[in-house]
């Protein structure tokens, strides 16, 4: 038996808006420590990793680790039905063939449940090496997302450059060239608006416009968003999950041929 | 002239 429930819909939505994008489908590996996914987007540039804790549910019972392969457009349909603010639960039986989302309004006086045929999909885990970053740049998700938005207007491509002074978001194509640098807060109000930089080496990286404004569907899921380079690797994008888990965005960089 | 490698290239199966 398999069941997990969380107060709000809406950070299920969240997450769901964040990765469908990038997957078709992808397999939930539950277990008693939590669910988790590990899937490439459909051309294998990229792999979305999501972990969320169980104790980060309000409920969760796991007697079997269990996968369910799931359709992600078919699970936004699902989860389209509910209003942000219901609470969400997630069944299946042992070696079931399908899922069970209930959705219960907060005064409890509308009660809906969804059932989803699972699916047996091919998985591919690829293991991620633990990685001693040259750059970790913490800044807020929403500016973040800003610049890959302005930036993919002029190229199809945004060179990452990491120094001790700051990051610096570059981009060029048929009409011109565009740069935005950030500068690491000296000072700020609220924790959310700072932008830090951890360096140990400069790095600049090359990565595909694309990629990156997928990554951005999860900007609503945090306030910071993180990201990690080195040389010769691919880039880390995570988003923590408040009480919950983490979404982490790797991207292979585009390199000189 | 770039080329876009996959994460497969970096990452491998387990």
């Amino acid at each position: 038996m398999f069941e997990a429930r969380l107060i709000n819909s809406v950070t299920f939505k969240k997450v769901l808006d964040a990765i469908k994008d990038l997957l078709n489908e992808a397999s939930f590996d539950c277990s008693e420590a939590g669910i988790q996914l590990q899937a490439m987007d459909n051309s294998h540039v990229s792999l979305v990793s999501l972990a969320l804790r169980s104790d980060g549910f309000d409920k969760y019972r796991c007697d079997r680790n269990l996968t369910m392969g799931m359709n992600l457009a078919s699970m936004s349909k699902i989860f389209r039905c509910s209003s942000n603010d219901d609470t969400v639960t997630i069944k299946a039986q042992d070696d079931a063939d399908t899922v069970t989302f209930m959705f219960e309004s907060k005064k409890q006086e509308k009660i809906s449940d969804y059932e989803m045929k699972l699916m047996n999909l091919d998985q591919e885990h690829l293991g991620i090496p633990d990685t001693d970053f040259s750059c970790v740049i913490r800044m807020p998700a929403g500016e973040f997302a800003r610049i890959v938005r302005d930036l993919s207007q002029f190229g199809e491509s945004i060179v990452i450059s990491c120094t001790k002074e700051g990051v610096k978001f570059s981009t060029s194509g048929d009409i011109g060239s565009a740069n935005v640098k950030l500068a690491q807060t000296s000072s700020f109000e609220k924790e959310e608006e700072a932008v830090i930089i951890e360096m140990q080496e400069p790095v600049t990286l090359t990565f595909a416009c694309q990629y990156l404004n997928s990554f951005t569907k999860a900007t609503p899921l945090a306030n910071q968003v993180q990201l990690s380079m080195s040389d010769n690797v691919p880039l880390v994008v995570e988003y923590q999950i408040p009480d919950l888990g983490h979404l982490r965005y790797y991207l292979a960089p585009k390199i000189e041929e | 002239r770039t080329k876009q490698n996959r994460i497969s290239h970096y990452f491998k199966k387990t």
